[in-house]
């Protein structure tokens, strides 16, 4: 099974 | 005081249908270098991107840099009003809590004009890292959102693997699987029908079907899409928008647990 990440992982707050 | 005028409401109409099935509400911002969209869909999974530079627009005024809240369900029932050959006008005062979207018929002689109430909100901007991604793909957009449908009846996922050969997109489930298989083109006679890959690392990335096939609905905006992707980073898939600008659509991938 895959889990899915959520974006905010990835970018940065600005 | 903020103008933008489009000689065609057609493409304003195409992007609205690109993003309303991801966003319910977005924050345009406007400056003298154009209009951007930032905002991530409810879930958090994916985020949207819009970039429409100044100097594509037939008029484009911005006095002060401008934050324009607008639910997009709202502005594409306005937009339905709109004929496609309409000159379209978005004006807005300098803090002011309304926008007004204007269409004029081409031969002058009807004119409507539609105001909508803006919204404040409270959005987060990402930023987004430069990236050199491992694996670029270039493909015909609608064969892309044809591979995003038939796979999505198998899994709600699909594995995309790319090599120097090709790219491969996978999905499988309690049906049964899917394979469909894209050899990079050897003769390109038509750009728009080319498959080309750029790849540094091959790369295999999971993706939930769901998200690809919302990306697709930008299909109508150019005849080729570009795949970035890169090991345990999102998924982008961009659309450019003629001269206008570009669409950008960041996917998170799906990680064994």
């Amino acid at each position: 099974m895959s889990k899915q990440t959520s974006i905010e992982n990835y970018f940065n707050k600005a | 005081m903020f103008e933008a005028r489009l000689m065609n409401a057609t493409i304003l109409k195409k992007i609205l249908d690109a993003v309303k099935d991801l966003l319910n509400e977005g924050t345009f911002d406007c400056s003298d270098s154009g209009i951007q969209l930032q905002a991530m869909d409810n879930s958090h999974v994916s985020l949207v991107s819009l970039t429409l530079r100044s100097d594509s627009f037939d008029k484009f005024r911005c006095d002060r840099n401008l934050s324009m809240g607008m639910n997009l369900g709202t502005m594409a029932k306005i937009l339905k009003c709109a004929n496609n050959d309409d000159t379209v006008t978005i004006k807005a005062q300098d803090n002011a809590d309304t926008v007004t979207f204007m269409f004029e018929s081409q031969n002058h002689e009807k004119v409507s004009d539609y105001e909508m109430k803006l919204m404040n909100l409270d959005q987060e901007h990402l930023g987004i890292p430069d990236t050199d991604y491992s694996c670029v793909v270039r493909m015909p957009s609608m064969e892309f959102a044809r591979i995003c449908r038939d796979l999505a009846q198998f899994s709600e996922s699909m594995v995309i693997c790319c090599t120097k050969e090709g790219v491969k997109f996978s999905a499988s489930g309690d049906l049964g699987s899917a394979n469909v298989k894209l050899a990079q083109t050897s003769n390109v006679d038509k750009e728009e029908e080319a498959v080309i890959i750029e790849m540094q690392e091959p790369v295999t990335l999971t993706f939930a079907c769901r998200y690809l096939n919302a990306f697709t609905k930008a299909t109508p905006l150019c005849n080729q899409v570009q795949l970035s992707m890169s090991a345990d980073v999102p998924l982008v898939v961009e659309y450019r928008i003629s001269d206008l600008g570009h669409i950008r659509y960041y996917l998170a991938p799906k990680i064994e647990e």
